[in-house]
């Protein structure tokens, strides 16, 4: 969708779970 | 100092891109520390093995992180050319 777009890339910052694009397109 | 194959062998497959992000984003701070979260990210959607590669080879990671960085300055100049219109 446009809203996950604007959001990619996923960042990772260490120390959080990576989720990959599924933390920015549920 | 062991391999970097090392790293993944003991890991759950769910925990192998957490490990691999943690090492690569060390890296990829001292070479670009305002953009380290971003290019890691985008370089963690590659395959486990072209990250480990990265994780060795110095100019491997080198090549990906400008490629990642050209990709994330044309996707941003996109969105500012959507924004405008």
């Amino acid at each position: 969708s446009n809203g996950s777009s604007i959001n990619w890339p996923p960042e990772f910052h260490p120390g959080v779970p990576w989720k990959g694009l599924q933390s920015i397109d549920p | 100092e062991s391999p970097a194959t090392s790293i993944l062998a003991p890991a759950p497959s769910g925990d192998q891109k957490q490990m691999l992000g943690e090492r690569l984003f060390c890296l990829i701070q001292t070479m670009l520390p305002s953009l380290a979260a971003k290019i890691t990210g985008m370089l963690l959607e590659l395959d486990n093995l072209d990250v480990l590669h990265m994780l060795e080879s110095p100019e491997f990671l080198r090549s990906k992180v400008d490629e990642a960085v050209a990709v994330l300055q044309d996707h941003e100049a996109k969105q500012v050319v959507h924004q405008v219109m």
